[in-house]
Parts: C-alpha cells; sequence; structure tokens
C-alpha cells in the first residue's frame, strides 16, 4: 500500500458515493449509461472471484462495496428510477467491447485457468467499461455538473494507480503488464474528458463539448 | 512474481 494506491481506491469510493446520491437525492438517473454500470458489475464480479479463496480485511471490504453499490446502482436504474433512464441515447454498442475483452482474456492470461482468465478480461473491460458513458456524453453534448464529477472520480482512480505502478515497480520491482497496459488505456481514454474538466467545470462553467 | 501479479490491487 501506499499513498497513490490509497488515494486511487479513495477517489473510487468517492465515485461510487456521488452516483448514488445525485440518484437518490434527484430521484433521476438521468445522463447515467446503464450499460457503463451494467459493465462495471460484470467487471468486478468477475474480477473478485477470488473473495471465495483469498481474505484480506481492506481488499475484500472494498471488493464487496465495489459489487454490492454496483449491484445497487443497477436496481435503482432497473426499479425506482427505470421511468427517467432513456435507452434512446445508450446505444454505445457493448458487445464489441466484451467479445475484445473475452478475446484478449483467452489469449493473453497469466495462466490458462478459469479464474485468471476471468481476472483479464476484467481487467480490459474495465479499462474500456466507461465508453458507453462517454459516448452518451457527447451524443447529448452536456452533462450535469454532478455527473462530471462522478467521471472524473472514476477517471482519477485508474490514473492514480499508474503512479503506484511505478512506486511499486522502484520499490519492490513488481511489475504486472496487465494491469498497466490496460490501466494506460484506460486513462488514455478520460484524457479528453479530463482536459475538458479541467478547462470548464473546475473554472465553474457548465460542461459542454466544444 | 507473476503468479501475484495485481492480485493484492483492486
Amino acid at each position: 500500500m501506499n499513498i497513490f494506491r490509497l488515494a486511487g481506491d479513495l477517489f473510487h469510493l468517492i465515485s461510487i458515493f456521488i452516483l448514488i446520491h445525485k440518484m437518490t437525492t434527484s430521484k433521476s438517473c438521468s445522463g447515467i449509461s446503464f450499460k457503463s454500470q451494467a459493465l462495471y458489475l460484470l467487471v468486478y464480479v468477475t474480477r473478485y472471484l477470488d473473495l471465495f479463496w483469498t481474505f484480506a480485511l481492506y481488499n475484500s471490504t472494498m471488493k464487496i462495496i465495489f459489487i454490492g453499490s454496483s449491484a445497487y446502482v443497477l436496481h435503482l436504474m432497473t426499479g425506482p428510477f427505470k421511468p427517467t433512464h432513456d435507452p434512446n441515447i445508450d446505444t454505445f454498442k457493448v458487445r464489441y467491447l466484451i467479445g475484445g475483452a473475452a478475446i484478449l482474456a483467452l489469449l493473453f492470461p497469466y495462466k490458462w485457468t478459469p479464474a485468471e482468465v476471468l481476472w483479464t478480461f476484467s481487467i480490459w473491460l474495465e479499462s474500456v467499461a466507461i465508453l458507453p458513458q462517454l459516448f452518451m456524453v457527447q451524443r447529448t453534448g452536456a452533462a450535469e455538473t454532478i455527473t462530471t464529477h462522478y467521471i472524473f472520480a472514476l477517471g482519477a482512480y485508474r490514473a492514480l494507480y499508474i503512479p503506484n505502478w511505478i512506486y511499486r515497480y522502484l520499490t519492490s520491482t513488481f511489475w504486472d503488464p496487465l494491469s498497466i497496459i490496460a490501466g494506460v488505456i484506460q486513462t488514455v481514454l478520460y484524457s479528453d474528458f479530463f482536459y475538458i474538466y479541467y478547462t470548464k467545470v473546475l473554472q465553474g462553467r457548465k460542461f459542454e463539448l466544444p | 512474481v507473476v503468479e501475484e501479479a495485481g492480485k493484492d490491487e483492486l
């Protein structure tokens, strides 16, 4: 554990808190991509299978929080707030993301065991799971400020893992190329968003695409 | 330590 990893995990928790807070206070899930949320649940369920055979207080608690909160968000989106979700603007073709992640996971896992292949699948899928959400923002051309805070916090989480990996490599020669490559891709996908978030939202203007 | 790679992260 180091400060970058801890900060990354805190940003992840903050992003979930912002999302649930936004939905429950506005009683609406408008602007939130159901497809991205469903992909995140798939990511957590396939990555955290090791909950069944490994236990570490910090990691196991966080894993349960991520799976539980993700399922709760999907429950809100399919139950109480379903009327506020507009499937017509949430049209990204997620089958290509799932298919691509599955192919990469089958070709290059660290070991060909079901758990390792699913873990690798989750790493690749997470790197692109935000695309339906970004696509939705792009389609509508604007986003509520609270939604932009959510996307920022979620992006900051994996971005902060990058200095964590550099730190771990320098201090203990920890090296996990799969996580690192996927994490860098994930951060790059956010970079446009980060730029607009920084130049607009943080200066008190509305998030609108140029 | 490929076996342990990434498994102690989230």
